[in-house]
């Protein structure tokens, strides 16, 4: 599961 | 940024200015627990610290800002300003027992045990019930103001709209965070029962009261 851990959301 | 993160945002700051104007302009806060107004001054103040060390764009970093402003605004008006109207034999709800297991497991369940990320994942974590001391309010009192109703509406659509973005950015982007997802799942889970009782009641008119 390609998990990115981007913090850009509220 | 998908139409669907955009109007959840605009739902959550929706809420939140709702509720500042419903105190200031009725100089009251009855029916609001001051409780999860500070659970939620803590979601914003941890999960927003990256303020200080990241800068992604002038909309998320306004917001931010706003978000916060208007949190710590709010639970001023409850607790100093408009103390007299808070209604404290009801916002009786045990917030440790929340706040002590959430912290807890932003331990335990993480994507990364630095600082930031541990903060981060427990204002996810807190977000998820922080609405809890309100809804518990509300069942006590066996009513809530209209007004109140609608805030809780936008606040609880806001992160409905965040599950349907999570799916378009998997979809489209190949994004997702499970520790987001499961708490928002849960956070929305949480508000069905009101949003029953919202549809039912308030949008034909009446005014939302519980059988006591």
């Amino acid at each position: 599961w390609d998990h990115i851990n981007r913090k850009d959301e509220l | 940024m998908n139409i669907f993160r955009l109007t959840g945002d605009l739902s959550h700051l929706a809420a939140i200015i709702i509720l500042l104007l419903k105190i200031w302009k009725s100089r009251s806060c009855a029916g609001i627990s001051g409780k999860s107004q500070i659970l939620f001054a803590m979601v914003f103040t941890t999960r927003y610290l990256d303020l200080l060390t990241a800068y992604i764009s002038l909309y998320n970093t306004s917001m931010k800002i706003i978000y916060i402003g208007c949190s710590y605004a709010t639970v001023y008006l409850i607790y100093a300003k408009f103390k007299a109207t808070y209604d404290g034999n009801h916002d009786t709800f045990r917030v440790e027992f929340l706040v002590v297991p959430v912290g807890g497991l932003s331990f335990l369940v993480n994507h990364d045990f630095s600082p930031l990320e541990i903060l981060w994942t427990f204002s996810i974590y807190l977000e998820a019930v922080a609405i809890l001391p309100q809804l518990f309010m509300i069942s006590k009192t066996g009513e809530a103001e209209t007004i109140t109703t609608h805030y809780l509406f936008f606040l609880g659509l806001y992160r409905a709209l965040y599950l349907i973005n999570w799916v378009w950015r998997f979809y489209f982007e190949g994004f997702f965070d499970m520790i987001a997802i499961v708490a928002g799942v849960v956070q929305t889970i949480l508000y069905c029962d009101f949003f029953y009782l919202y549809v039912t009641k308030v949008l034909k008119g009446k005014k939302l009261s519980l059988p006591a």
